[in-house]
């Protein structure tokens, strides 16, 4: 028995958001510790990682660890029936057929239930390490998405060059060519505003990446005012966005690399 | 000519 409570609807709504146009269907694994989902996109160049740990939930219950696969795209639309501050419960037996996901209101005067069919989904699994990255950029995350939308306007790629004076995003296309750069402060108290960016560095590193992956990162901002880069020579580009106290989405994304 | 290895190449299979 899987049973998890959160007192907004928005939230869920915002994380599915996030990862449904990268992932059309995924494995939830459900454990007395929390939720965990690991997923590829079709391409299996950017792997979506997200964990929500069982205290951020107001009640959380799972007997025994269960795997449930879900469609994304039905998932959000039965979210979509939902309003923001709606109570949200998810509920599946053992071996259940289908996810019971239920709204309450706030004024606990309307209840809402749906079903949403479960799905076996055989996907290829990575080990993801912990790795000590050579950069870490922490920056807005609304900051991200605007310069994000605006490198695709000229180009199909994006350079991040991390240095100890900033971090550069650069495109290039056949209109033209453009760089953004953001200067390091040291500290990101009040005074420098929210917008302020630092990057941590033990070894300038620069990559490239392709920007429609970014594109769909940028669809986790609303979960995060900040978002963390991290970068290593010869290793996917790591983005986290962290969830208010009770985990984070991690996208990897594989560098591109002249053939 | 651009390319990406996928994420496998980088990291174990489980």
């Amino acid at each position: 028995m899987i049973e998890a409570v959160l007192p907004q609807a928005s939230l869920l709504k915002k994380i599915i958001e996030a990862i449904k146009e990268l992932v059309s269907e995924a494995n939830f694994d459900f454990s007395e510790t929390g939720i965990r989902l690991q997923a590829m996109d079709k391409s299996h160049i950017a792997l979506s990682f997200l964990h929500l740990r069982n205290d951020g939930f107001s009640e959380y219950r799972c007997d025994r660890s269960q795997t449930l696969g879900i469609n994304l795209e039905s998932f959000s639309k039965v979210l979509k029936c939902a309003a923001n501050d709606d109570q949200v419960q998810i509920k599946a037996t053992d071996k259940a057929e289908s996810l019971s996901i239920s709204f309450e209101s706030t004024a606990k005067d309307r209840v809402s239930e749906f079903n949403v069919k479960l799905m076996d989904i055989d996907i290829d699994s990575v080990d993801v390490p912990d790795m000590d990255y050579q950069a870490t950029v922490n920056m807005s995350s609304q900051e991200f998405a605007r310069i994000v939308r605006d490198m695709m306007t000229i180009g199909e790629a994006i350079t991040i060059d991390a240095t100890k004076q900033g971090v550069k995003f650069s495109t290039s296309g056949d209109a033209g060519e453009g760089n953004i750069l953001l200067r390091h402060r040291k500290t990101i108290d009040e005074e420098d505003g929210p917008s302020s960016t630092s990057v941590e560095i033990n070894e300038p590193v620069s990559h490239s990446l392709a920007l429609k992956f970014l594109a769909n990162f940028a669809k986790a901002a609303p979960l995060a005012d900040r978002v963390s880069i991290n970068l290593i020579e010869d290793a996917p580009v790591m983005f986290e966005f962290k969830i208010s106290d009770m985990g984070h989405i991690r996208f990897y994304l594989a560098p591109q690399i002249e053939e | 000519r651009n390319c990406q290895r996928q994420i496998v190449e980088y990291f174990g299979e489980v």
